[in-house]
């Protein structure tokens, strides 16, 4: 379902060319349960950026589905990530003006579901989250553990077939982030394909497959050639 | 050297209002290691803002060495904040136009240090933090735990009496975050009072005295009374 093959992402800075990404290839199948730790630094949101159709590698393919996704114009590339990919991002990138409630039903909303079907849909998966009471609150009436926990119902209300989540627990307590953990991992028995960047083991080790990068490359991977 | 007395801060969110802190009291002597750990949404960030002076509580007086600085007009918290203060913010508030050098230069410009004074301190709290190759990027051109970094190395340019740090790890993998606790704790040996917010329990557990949050208070106080 992902392929990845021999990507590479350069950026440059003033005369020093940084190699976010070195080489990577990596196949992830359908319904995969993966983790991705590394140092800081080694390329981890470079990956899952790609991944999502953020972003395109220097060189080297993206297939997605049997389908080369790395030329698509970003159009095609905005609408197979409204269809197929949530994104939890490492620092939520939350609207600032919407309500947690407006911010979670904002997919439905781009995507043409009308309003009776998203009410219902947004109210539980807030549930789920534990943000309830915190409904009609805009991101800076939330703490930054609440924020993260809106970032990651958003990601995850269009029922995406792949959920690519960035430190989804970096800014939770122990018990709030093991209910994130436990909704996400409900979601793979649903048969999404998850995968998960964290730099705390406990939560990485609870994956089916570990991949650990070290600048900018796969430096181990539990399950090479993914099966 | 802090005193906190009968502290609340209420927020207003349509007819809700939410108690974000209910009557918090406690003394940190100078030159203390403090950790307040407790779940997402118990009020952290607030206390550390309060502590902070980035923000007033709404009943109930902060005294800082013996000054009630409660009612202090914005300029005369600034120049306090300025000359004992340094925060680490959970979300940094770096400055996205400036590079990490100029970043953690700011408040060595803002209190008018001249410039060659100013070069090679900011260089070297950059080296501590492993960011030596990383000076001319902005924020933007860093890592999650990169900026959280540089967040550090701005808190402490200054070398503060008192040192306020908001989920100082969160984007941390283990290494960079054993780096970072040690310098903190390097300036803990110097004489700063240190109040950390964590998730981290081993990070937390590290603090000569621990204060856990639960709604607003302090549940739990491993040196009630400061002693
Ligand atoms: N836009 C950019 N321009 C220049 N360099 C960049 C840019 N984005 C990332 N980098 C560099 O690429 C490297 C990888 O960054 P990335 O954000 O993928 O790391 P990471 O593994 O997610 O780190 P962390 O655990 O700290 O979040 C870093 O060294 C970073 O400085
Ligand atoms: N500006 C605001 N308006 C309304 N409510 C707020 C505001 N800021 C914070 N709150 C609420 O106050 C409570 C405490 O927030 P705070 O940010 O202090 O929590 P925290 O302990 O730092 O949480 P976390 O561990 O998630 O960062 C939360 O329930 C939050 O929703
Ligand atoms: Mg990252
Ligand atoms: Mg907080």
């Amino acid at each position: 379902m992902i392929r990845l093959q021999g990507i590479s992402r350069y950026f440059q800075v003033g005369d020093q060319s940084v190699h976010a990404l070195d080489g990577v290839s990596l196949d992830i199948g359908a319904g995969q349960y993966v983790s991705i730790m590394g140092p800081s630094g080694s390329g981890k949101s470079t990956l899952l950026h790609i991944l999502g159709l953020l972003d395109r590698p220097t060189s080297g393919r993206y297939f997605l589905n049997n389908r080369d996704t790395t030329d698509l114009d970003e159009r095609a590339q905005a609408q197979a990530r409204l269809e197929q990919i949530g994104f939890v991002f490492q620092f939520f990138h939350l609207v600032p003006r919407l309500t947690a409630f407006d911010n979670v039903a904002l997919p439905l909303v781009l995507s043409g579901t009308p309003p009776e079907d998203r009410n219902d849909r947004v109210r539980q998966r807030l549930e789920v989250m534990g943000l309830a009471d915190r409904i009609h609150h805009r991101p800076e009436q939330l703490s930054g553990g609440q924020r993260q926990r809106v970032a990651i119902a958003r990601a995850t209300i269009m029922n995406p077939a792949i959920l690519l989540a960035d430190e989804p627990t970096g800014n939770l307590d122990r018990a709030s982030g093991k209910d994130v953990v436990d909704a996400l991992e409900a979601l793979v028995q649903q048969g999404i394909t998850l995968v998960v960047v964290t730099h705390d083991p406990d939560i990485g080790s609870r994956a089916a497959r570990r991949i650990h990068m070290v600048d900018g490359r796969v430096a181990e991977d539990s399950m090479p050639g993914g099966l």
